[in-house]
């Protein structure tokens, strides 16, 4: 079973044109290996993206400097998918 | 399970337990629900359809799909939740009475059933099909860029590795064939609603072209009126519009092919967010977002059966 341990979804909010074409560079980006669970679209549309934890770092160094605005929607990925599977077998046993 | 009474909708459920609540509701709702099988997944699952109707052959008819894209849990629970309210609805509330007395309804809760299984099973971030095309590194296409609608166009990827990858050729994936078919054998569809989450939209056609649908105008009020519909139940706030206006260009989707097979109220929705969950929404927010979703489906059908083309 995959595990999500140490991965976080993050909500970012490009500004501007030139934001939004740096975050559709990071969407590019195959190394990173990002999942954009919504994808860049306009300026001032979030985008949410699910990054693993070997990319978490670099990832939010690049927004930082490039003066993106971002906040973490899901701090530990893996808690919240264990919090759905214990909810899903207490509602079974009921 | 015994009866579908009991069935507990605020919960999330796996493929067994969803196949499980279909023969239920089949068995005791015979007189208006049936199950048709029109296909096989890529692993041979049965890929099932419940059927409502009052009785004609080939009647025109409603086609609602919940669940393509298999991490998108709120989905499929919320097609269980239709099942349920369409049966109960039927001989009570005049509006849906008078649409079953004109129209079939055709669901498919789970449009991805290997998918489904696998986000159930193995990866809960699960998104594609599961197959496997020769020749290539990775597992699985997008099934909402496999349609003969631009296919390969823009909003596509051909790198099987992606979560976009749209497959070797159109209609590669049996989840797709499988509808494609049945459309066009069927060849009476007049509306067409395909379910996703999240995000909170409701989109029409087109998304592999900037151009505006010959319908748009139609398809612009219609969206407004079914968003303003939904939120009057709890508030939730939806923005509309075609694919490419409301989000991005994206090829081979799934409305823009039936709308192209000239089923002209062609209709995506993105179901809720709310809370900032993405697609691990909690259960809790299952019924509430059926409920909101179900008067925009409402509005649909209503104008639909109004609207004779």
């Amino acid at each position: 079973t995959e595990t999500f341990v140490g991965q976080q979804v993050l909500r970012i909010l490009p500004e501007d044109a030139f934001q939004l074409e740096k975050v559709m560079e990071l969407d590019a980006s195959e190394k990173l290996q990002l999942d954009f669970w919504r994808a860049p679209t306009y300026p001032k549309s979030p985008v949410d993206v699910r990054v693993p934890f070997p990319s978490l770092q670099r990832v939010k160094v690049f927004l930082e400097s490039n003066g993106i605005q971002y906040d973490i929607m899901i701090e530990d990925l893996q808690s919240l998918i264990d919090e759905e599977k214990l909810d899903m077998a207490r509602q079974r046993s009921v | 399970l015994q009866t579908t009474e009991t069935f507990n909708y605020a919960a999330y459920h796996n493929l067994d337990e969803i196949n499980a609540f279909m023969d239920l509701l089949v068995t005791e709702k015979s007189n208006l629900v049936s199950k048709l099988q029109i296909g096989k997944s890529y692993e041979g699952r049965p890929i099932n359809v419940l059927k409502f109707s009052t009785g004609g052959i080939k009647r025109p008819a409603i086609w609602i799909d919940t669940g393509i894209h298999s991490r998108e849990w709120v989905t499929q629970a919320s097609g269980v939740w239709f099942a349920k309210k369409i049966v109960d609805s039927y001989g009570k509330d005049p509006s849906l009475t008078s649409i079953l007395n004109n129209f079939d309804i055709f669901l498919e809760i789970v449009t991805n059933p290997d998918g489904f299984a696998f986000t159930h099973s193995q990866n809960r971030m699960w998104r594609k099909t599961r197959s496997h095309h020769s020749g290539l590194s990775c597992i699985g296409v997008d099934p909402n860029r496999n349609w003969d609608a631009g296919f390969g166009g823009p909003g596509s990827s051909g790198n099987s590795c992606t979560e976009t990858y749209r497959g070797p050729y159109a209609n590669s994936e049996s989840e797709v064939k499988a509808i494609v078919d049945f459309v066009q054998d069927h060849g009476n569809i007049k509306a067409f609603i395909s379910i996703h989450s999240y995000s909170q939209l409701l989109l029409y056609p087109y998304g592999y072209t900037t151009q505006k649908a010959a319908d748009h105008e139609e398809l612009d009020a219609l969206a407004k009126k079914a968003v303003n519909a939904l939120a009057s139940l709890h508030g939730t706030k939806y923005r509309y519009g075609s694919i490419t206006a409301a989000i991005y260009p994206a090829s081979g989707g799934t409305i823009d092919w039936t709308y192209d097979q000239g089923i002209k109220y062609s209709y995506t929705f993105e179901l809720r967010d709310t809370g900032r969950h993405g697609f691990l929404l909690p259960a809790s927010q299952i019924v509430p977002t059926a409920e909101e979703t179900w008067l925009a489906l409402m509005v649909i059908m209503e104008h639909t059966r109004d609207h004779p083309y």
